[in-house]
């Protein structure tokens, strides 16, 4: 983990649904890969980030320093990815939902 | 009656999962994740359904749930009977499509004898060969819950008998929204052919089973895989019994607000006027006594009035002024 960039990247995280005892109910997957969002959205940003226009604003107005405790914009995911989860029900009939935003494709500071 | 064409986009043709006979082959490595008892068809077919929706997500508005029913069986009137309890269904999860699945075999009547004429002595009598295979007709009613009713028809099928065994697919959205509607979500189904069944039906790896294909409208809401998924609190003390509903919480500890026991008006240091609980006689405390090492375990202080009742007798022998330096004494004085 520490050789990560310093800047607003995605990086790996596996869940394991054992991990967060959810495994008793969820059939398959018993892990997925989620990813997550960390770095800096420290001025100036570069394009890899993605910045939204308030972003932007928001980091020179920090870099700037009128306005005293402005923060970073925050490193998050952008675009996401649905996962399908085969579980259990209460009666322990067999569910199939495909919940969206479930793992992180591209993390962007906003 | 309800006389629903079998629609060749079934899910279950889609599913090409038509003519499956044996879950057990079908399943391989999954069946550990189904569990022993859940090794049959509806869990071949929703695991199937499970990888199809893996490969490639959905359509927007093309469902993004599907739930499996399977039946409980009861025989009423020497008739399998499968009863479906549909309650678990969400709310927010809009009926697109809903089948049933059963496994059929021919069913050729049993050659009988005919009792024949005695025109002639020993005449050998003939035996009638088997007529056509007898139709079958499913049956399906809607009833609320604990009613004793049979419940209401909401459809009948003839079927038409299938040249060897095999697993069919019937579309019946417009019956279980229609029972839905009503509030009926107990659904039964019985196959009836008319003749009486032979000996008691037991469960089988080929009881029929249904599944609705749905929208559930609130998937996309914040949260919403843990409104279906989160079923106990995660930081609960070990294993939550499965028995117990979800979310229930039977963690012992009890959650204290940490609130101050008594005003904090005076500067004594709590716990040195009181006596410690064992301690029968009034004993008078000397400076030296009470300060045994730098750090005193603090006693639980008493109420409000007893420490006031205590602190009269006990003021003169063992009230406690702080003692600070003469440097910091001549300064409070210059001030």
């Amino acid at each position: 983990q520490w050789d990560e960039p310093r800047v607003c990247s995605r990086r790996y995280l596996k869940v394991d649904f054992a991990d967060i005892g959810w495994n008793e109910w969820i059939i398959s997957p018993k892990s997925f890969d989620a990813y997550y969002c960390a770095g800096a959205c420290e001025f100036p940003m570069p394009k890899i980030v993605r910045p939204s226009n308030h972003a932007t604003i928001q980091s020179i107005v920090r870099a700037v320093g009128i306005v005293p405790g402005i923060p970073e914009p925050c490193c998050v995911p952008d675009k996401m990815n649905s996962l399908g989860v085969l579980f259990l029900d209460e009666n322990r009939n067999v569910v199939l939902k495909v919940y969206p935003n479930m793992s992180v494709e591209t993390c962007a500071c906003r | 009656s309800h006389t629903a064409p079998v629609q060749s986009n079934t899910p279950a043709a889609a599913d090409n999962l038509v003519g499956y006979k044996d879950p057990q082959r079908f399943l391989g490595d999954a069946a550990a994740a189904l569990g022993p008892g859940a090794q049959d068809m509806v869990a071949v077919h929703m695991l199937r359904l499970y990888e199809k929706y893996s490969r490639r997500s959905p359509r927007p508005g093309a469902g993004n749930t599907v739930r499996s029913f399977r039946p409980t069986l009861e025989v009423i009137n020497q008739k399998a009977v499968y009863f479906f309890n549909l309650t678990s269904m969400q709310d927010s999860e809009m009926i697109l499509t809903a089948t049933f699945h059963f496994y059929s075999e021919p069913r050729w009547p049993q050659a009988h004898e005919v009792p024949c004429k005695q025109r002639a002595k020993n005449t050998s009598c003939r035996l009638l060969p088997p007529g056509p295979p007898s139709r079958q007709h499913l049956l399906f009613r809607s009833l609320s819950q604990n009613t004793a009713t049979q419940g209401l028809l909401r459809g009948a099928m003839a079927l038409a008998p299938p040249p060897r065994g095999l697993w069919q697919a019937k579309d019946i959205s417009s019956m279980v929204k229609a029972a839905r509607r009503d509030g009926e979500l107990l659904l039964s189904a019985q196959l009836d052919s008319g003749e009486k069944d032979h000996g008691v039906p037991r469960p089988s790896p080929h009881a029929p089973y249904i599944l609705i294909y749905a929208n559930d409208l609130a998937i996309s809401e914040p949260n919403s895989v843990a409104v279906t998924l989160q079923r106990y609190d995660p930081f609960q003390a070990g294993d939550p019994d499965p028995g117990t509903a979800p979310n229930s919480s039977t963690d012992p500890r009890v959650r204290r607000a940490t609130q101050a026991t008594g005003p904090l008006q005076d500067n004594e240091l709590p716990g040195l006027d009181e006596r410690p609980a064992h301690a029968s006689h009034t004993q008078h405390y000397h400076k030296q006594e009470l300060w045994p090492s730098p750090f005193r375990a603090l006693k639980p202080r008493a109420g409000r009035k007893d420490r006031r009742k205590k602190g009269q007798d006990l003021f003169v022998a063992s009230s406690q002024m702080l003692h600070f330096d003469e440097k910091t004494m001549q300064k409070a004085r210059r001030k």
